[in-house]
């Protein structure tokens, strides 16, 4: 799973 | 960028838009709970604290600021300006009752153990519950304006907008984020008996009114 850092969504 | 995700952030502006609206025109907070607000306000402060540490893009940062801007600017009509109109009687859940739980599930499970990171999940769980002293507020009273009913309308339809565009981001880019997507799952769960009320009633002019 590519980890969401930096979080992209609102 | 895909189109479910730009049309839920528009949903969720949308929703802001009008309450700040209603409360603004009509000089009253009553049917809106207090405590939701101050809910989403945490909510966007603490996911936002990556404003000063990371750039995303200028769409992301504008509406950031907007989101922080118009959340702490309903607290204060509600508690400041309109105080007198506001409904304290119903407006009676326990937020801590939702505090707690979701800071201890985003100590447990997070992606890392960081400050910044473990912030951005408790935000994540915390929103997807944020909305319950609202829809008990409506319970207790047991009816909404038409315009609160616009205004959760459009609240609920932005996560559910969004389950479509990680649905779409997971099959596109082959991204996904678990927990964004459960807690997102149960955030629009919440919102499904509401929606069916929507729809059957306030779509067809009449108040939104719960059965006796």
């Amino acid at each position: 799973q590519k980890l969401q850092a930096p979080h992209d969504e609102l | 960028m895909n189109i479910f995700r730009l049309l839920g952030d528009l949903s969720h502006i949308l929703a802001i838009i009008i309450l700040l609206l209603k409360i603004w025109k009509t000089r009253s907070c009553a049917g809106i709970s207090g405590k939701s607000q101050i809910l989403f306000a945490t909510v966007y402060t603490m996911r936002y604290l990556d404003l000063v540490t990371t750039y995303i893009s200028a769409y992301n940062t504008f509406m950031k600021v907007i989101f922080i801007a118009t959340s702490y600017a309903t607290v204060f009509l509600i508690y400041v300006k309109c105080k007198a109109t506001y409904d304290h009687n119903h407006d009676t859940f326990r937020i801590e009752f939702l505090i707690l739980p979701t800071l201890v599930l985003a100590l447990l499970i997070n992606h890392e153990f960081t400050i910044m990171e473990v912030l951005w999940t408790f935000s994540i769980y915390l929103e997807s519950v944020a909305i319950l002293p609202q829809l008990f507020l409506v319970s207790k009273t047991g009816e909404a304006e038409s315009i609160t009913s616009h205004y959760l309308f459009a609240l609920g339809s932005y996560r559910g907008l969004y389950l479509l565009n990680w649905l779409y981001r997971f099959y596109a880019e082959d991204h996904y984020d678990l927990i964004a997507i459960i807690a997102g799952l149960v955030q629009t769960v919440l919102y499904c008996d509401f929606f069916y009320l929507y729809i059957t009633k306030v779509l067809k002019g009449k108040k939104l009114q719960l059965p006796a």
